[in-house]
């Protein structure tokens, strides 16, 4: 089963359109495997982004260095999965 | 806890075996109402269910008819979650709400609860974060279409990806997937479907067609009039506030939609519902979301099915 330890969803919202455009390029940065679950659309519309562990560093590295405004939205994706899973568990009991 | 009488806790998330295994409960508990029905099977051979509410037994054509499918991103649970609550508020409001009643008694729905049974299991058993179907591309290491991009409305524009590793794929062909061919053959084959509602999660929005053109839809206004009611009706239950129009115009471009596709193939009412978003969680939304998601949705579903009762064409 694979995990997610250590991966993080940001929450990007930004009202600039050339945000957008370079979160569209980052998207195309295929090294990262970023997963983007709500996908830049346009301005002022939340962008949320699962960044793998091993590319924290850098993808935030390219939103702070572009400006561009972003908050983490679930600080370990694992963590609440375990945490769903054991829900799970116990309503089945 | 919110329990059916055979023990199913609704405000819990369920694997596809118990979900499926509830259908059966829900089917026995209201045989005169309520029946289960194959439109097809999965890519991985596992069938594609879709609950018939109908009141119309000796019909000899088919009764106008309400489509409704969620989970067609396997990983948004809520919206399968969704759709076991909303199968059980049919069945067990049927002849006590004076609105449902009047619909189911001139019209059938039907409700395809796990619309893309291989990604949900796969979300159980191996990677919760699976959004697409399961199936191979040739030449490709990545599996799956995006079976929300895969159908034959504006197929292969640019609101959906060529790339198979992408979350967008929209497949080799319009309809490559079984997930999406099944429901538009039974669609066509049904020839009385007059609304077609398509549940989605995450982003608290209600969108009509068109999704993969500029120009709005013929009905564009009473499609838009009908989604403002349905989003107050909405709000009403819990505040939570939706955003709706096209698709192109709400959210952004996407081609190869399930309701650009039914709205082409005469399916006036199409809408799509993006379920909540916390701003916490992303789709995954806490189990206790589940009943306050589903009760806001109810009144926002029968909203439009109301009116496509008094609304015939």
């Amino acid at each position: 089963q694979k995990r997610f330890v250590g991966d993080q969803v940001l929450r990007v919202l930004t009202d600039k359109e050339e945000h957008i455009v370079l979160l569209r390029e980052l998207e195309e940065s295929e090294d990262l495997q970023l997963d983007y679950w709500a996908a830049p659309a346009k301005p002022d519309l939340p962008v949320d982004i699962r960044v793998p562990f091993p590319s924290l560093q850098p993808v935030k590295i390219f939103l702070e260095s572009h400006g561009i405004p972003y908050t983490i939205m679930i600080e370990d994706v694992q963590t609440l999965l375990d945490e769903e899973k054991e829900a799970m568990e116990k309503a089945r009991k | 806890l919110e329990r059916s009488s055979s023990g199913f806790d609704f405000s819990t998330y369920h694997t596809i075996e118990e979900i499926y295994s509830w259908m059966d409960d829900l089917v026995a508990q209201h045989p005169n109402l309520v029946s289960k029905i194959q439109i097809g099977e999965s890519y991985e051979k596992r069938p594609l269910y879709v609950l018939k509410f109908s009141t119309g037994r000796t019909a000899k054509t088919h009764r106008p008819a309400i489509w409704i499918d969620t989970g067609i991103h396997s990983r948004e649970w809520i919206t399968q979650a969704t759709g076991v609550w909303t199968a059980n508020k049919i069945a067990t409001e049927y002849g006590k709400d004076a609105s449902l009643t009047a619909i189911l008694t001139s019209m059938d729905i039907f409700l395809e609860i796990v619309t893309n049974p291989d990604g949900f299991a796969y979300t159980h058993s191996q990677n919760r974060m699976w959004r697409k179907t399961r199936s191979i591309n040739a030449g490709s290491s990545c599996k799956g279409v995006d079976p929300n991009r895969n159908w034959d409305a504006g197929f292969g524009g640019p609101g959906a990806s060529n790339n198979p590793c992408s979350e967008t794929y929209h497949g080799p062909h319009p309809f490559s997937e079984s997930e999406t061919k099944s429901i538009a053959d039974f669609i066509l084959g049904h020839g009385n479907v007059m609304a077609a509602i398509s549940i989605h999660s995450y982003s608290q929005m209600l969108m009509f067609p068109y999704g993969y053109k500029d120009e709005p839809a013929p009905d564009h206004q009473e499609l838009d009039d009908l989604a403002k009611e349905a989003v107050d009706a909405l709000a009403a239950v819990h505040g939570t506030r939706y955003t709706y129009g096209s698709t192109m115009h709400t959210i952004y471009q996407a081609d190869g939609i399930t309701i650009d596709w039914t709205y082409d193939n005469g399916v006036k009412y199409s809408y799509t519902f993006e379920l909540r978003d916390t701003g916490r969680y992303g789709f995954l939304l806490p189990a206790s979301q589940i009943i306050p998601t589903a009760e806001e949705t109810w009144p926002a579903l029968t909203k439009i099915m109301d009116h496509v009762h008094k609304h015939p064409y």
